[in-house]
């Protein structure tokens, strides 16, 4: 599954 | 998020908030370099392109608005404000930072995520915030007495990174597949390059002595 990977970081 | 990552993110505002307070209370920028400021108001400036496409969190909104507002309105003081651009030695900040900018967007377009306009920009972020610093850390090692706020302000802005470091190793022992080669290793440069501040820092806070860096 291509969870879009999210900058989740700052 | 862990209490790494926090606390890397309540160190990286703090450094914000402690050079706001020196530049907005006694209306000085002695010693802080114009150009570092200018770079990092670059690197959250094509770093948070997302910021009105992908919503994370109320947290990550609000402290991409406060970095991205802050490093503006600091650029903007010491530019434009009347009184704190006396206090701005020119003749001292002379590192060339464009020579920073061509290699580190040169290099994004090289090592990116994914090779589009987004992750390009991110990847240029990265490795310019890595290098940002270096403006002022020449301007220190030419500063002769450098006043408190201002070390305080490197030395904040030196530790955020270090603890976001421990935040990755920490997301990588966590999460799987938590890989992120690009901000690893530039993490690691950044928080390499302070190395010699962070000892003359705890030098002079150890011997209670004023902070100096050796021209």
């Amino acid at each position: 599954n291509s969870t879009k990977d999210v900058k989740d970081e700052l | 998020m862990n209490i790494f990552r926090l606390a890397g993110d309540m160190t990286h505002l703090a450094s914000v908030l402690v050079l706001l307070l020196k530049i907005h209370t006694i209306k000085s920028c002695a010693g802080i370099s114009l150009k570092t400021q200018e770079l990092y108001a670059l690197v959250f400036a094509t770093r948070y392109l997302d910021i009105f496409t992908d919503f994370i969190s109320l947290y990550n909104t609000t402290m991409k608005l406060i970095f991205l507002g802050s490093s503006f309105s600091i650029v903007w003081y010491i530019r434009n404000h009347k009184i704190v651009s006396r206090s701005y030695d020119k003749s001292q900040d002379t590192f060339r930072h464009y020579f920073l900018i061509i290699p580190c967007l040169l290099l994004a377009l090289l090592v990116n995520e994914k090779f589009t306009f987004k992750e390009v920009m991110w990847a240029f972020s990265i490795y310019l915030e890595a290098v940002a610093i270096l403006p002022q850390l020449v301007l220190l090692q030419r500063t002769r007495n450098i006043d408190n706020l201002t070390g305080q302000y490197v030395f904040l802005l030196g530790a955020y990174r270090a603890l976001y470091i421990l935040n990755w190793i920490y997301r990588y022992f966590t999460e799987t597949h938590y890989v992120h080669w690009i901000t690893w290793v530039s993490g690691l440069v950044q928080t390499l390059l302070y190395a010699d501040f962070f000892y003359y820092y705890f030098e002079s806070w150890k011997n209670n002595k004023k902070l100096q860096l050796p021209a």
